[in-house]
């Protein structure tokens, strides 16, 4: 499995180095840069490093996103800026990596579009704390520009059982409902914290779900009447987790922000855990305006 | 004392003389500017941002008698004492990195996922001798 190579590739790196070099015990080779690093540092090993398998690519609409994650996160010199709405040093995306053909006996009255979705999170290491979850959806404009959107999401989560079937069962599930409008977004994020969050706490390394997503057009709070459904094309959501990394390596925004700050920190109420990557401003809180009024 | 024996006590011009010793270094420690492209590394394969990085470096002799200039600990001078008066082999104070500022890379794994992660450390902002 992916997994026992990694380790296996670990322990084969530590013995070629000069033990000068070795990672540390118990530091897992999922610090992206730490290992080209010190391969690099070691000549002999350069050769090698350059001749590796070739890595998986990224969905570019994938790597577009993250671009702009990365623009609205780091100044041009590739500082973290030094907004404190986010909690975060780390952002994974994950593509899912297999579907499922459904069985009969799985589709729900009336889903048409049920997609079978498992995500493996080798990649996150144990010292990479959980702080949001979110299923991303990407659109195609297709749709008729400057129409009205309701989509609701209903997401299953799946249990292998043992019963030797393939694909495993439903095991608990939630429905989300969101509306809006198509012309602004080209990404619809849906929270899964609270439902993903279980999971990976316990450290389960594949997350299987089940994921159906109907839009109909129209604004039901408009009171217009939801009309046929969108056929929008969608590309199987990524997902993506906001996460804490408690490790050495990693920058902890809140050290240094404290060791710069030389009055005393006040408790603030902060209206916002993560800085939101689709754009949009957080929204200030009446009692953060309140609280702002007050200071000026 | 014996240095005071050496102060001439008459002439300015030798006073300038025993106070050169106290100047501090011509190409004295200070931070220098690196700019490296990732690609240079050949790792713009898997680093999609930044494209640039700048580390920076610390560069430069350190003077004999340091205090608060480059923010050394008192431990730099009695170093330097050690160096000079008592075992050369110990090494005078040398001119590194005293404060960094994080940097924040976008890479793509071996399975093809993305990460967004912020490093701490990653570029020099402040030099100092000890």
């Amino acid at each position: 499995s992916p997994r026992s190579r990694a380790h296996v590739a670990s322990e084969d790196t530590n013995s070629e180095l000069s033990p000068l070099l070795w990672l540390p015990k118990g530091v897992r080779r999922g610090y992206a840069l730490l290992p080209p690093l010190l391969k690099v540092l070691s000549d002999q090993e350069h050769q090698v490093w350059t001749s590796e398998a070739p890595r998986l690519q990224p969905d570019s609409r994938a790597l577009r996103y993250m671009k702009r994650l990365y623009k609205m996160s780091a100044t041009k010199e590739g500082i973290p800026k030094a907004n404190k709405s986010h909690l975060y040093n780390t952002v994974r995306l994950f593509a899912p990596c297999s579907e499922c053909k459904q069985g009969p006996r799985d589709l729900m009255k009336g889903d048409i579009h049920l997609v079978d979705l498992l995500f493996n999170l080798d990649r996150v290491t144990g010292l990479e704390h959980l702080l949001k979850s979110v299923l991303l959806y990407s659109f195609d404009t297709s749709v008729p520009i400057s129409s009205s959107v309701t989509c609701t999401c209903h997401l299953f989560v799946k249990e292998h059982d043992f019963s030797g079937q393939v694909c495993p069962s439903a095991s608990h599930a939630v429905a989300f409902s969101l509306h809006f409008e198509v012309r602004k977004r080209k990404w619809v994020e849906i929270d899964v914290t609270s439902f993903l969050q279980p999971l990976i706490a316990t450290n389960r390394r594949n997350i299987h779900m089940a994921v159906n997503f109907t839009c109909l057009m129209g604004d039901p709070h408009q009171s217009t009447n939801l009309e046929n459904p969108v056929n929008m094309a969608l590309v199987p959501p990524s997902l993506l987790l906001y996460l804490n990394d408690t490790s050495e390596q990693a920058y902890h925004r809140w050290n240094s922000l404290q060791h710069r700050r030389k009055i005393p920190v006040r408790p603030r109420q902060r209206n916002s855990l993560l800085l939101d990557p689709s754009g949009d401003k957080g929204k200030e809180t009446s009692q953060g305006k309140r609280a702002s009024r007050r200071r000026r | 004392d014996e240095n005071t024996k050496e102060a001439p006590a008459t002439s300015p011009a030798d006073l300038s003389e025993y106070f050169k010793q106290f100047v501090f270094p011509q190409n004295e420690c200070e931070l220098h500017n690196f700019r490296l492209s990732f690609s240079q590394l050949k790792w713009d394969k898997w680093i999609i941002a930044p494209h640039r990085y700048s580390p920076q470096y610390c560069k430069g002799d350190c003077p004999r008698v340091i205090r608060h200039r480059y923010g050394s600990p008192v431990h730099t001078m009695v170093q330097n004492i050690i160096y000079e008066k008592l075992d050369p082999s110990v090494p005078k104070p040398s001119c590194v990195p005293a404060e960094y500022s994080p940097l924040s890379v976008l890479t793509i794994e071996p399975d093809g996922s993305i990460v967004y992660k912020e490093y701490e450390d990653m570029i020099a902002t402040k030099c100092t001798c000890r």
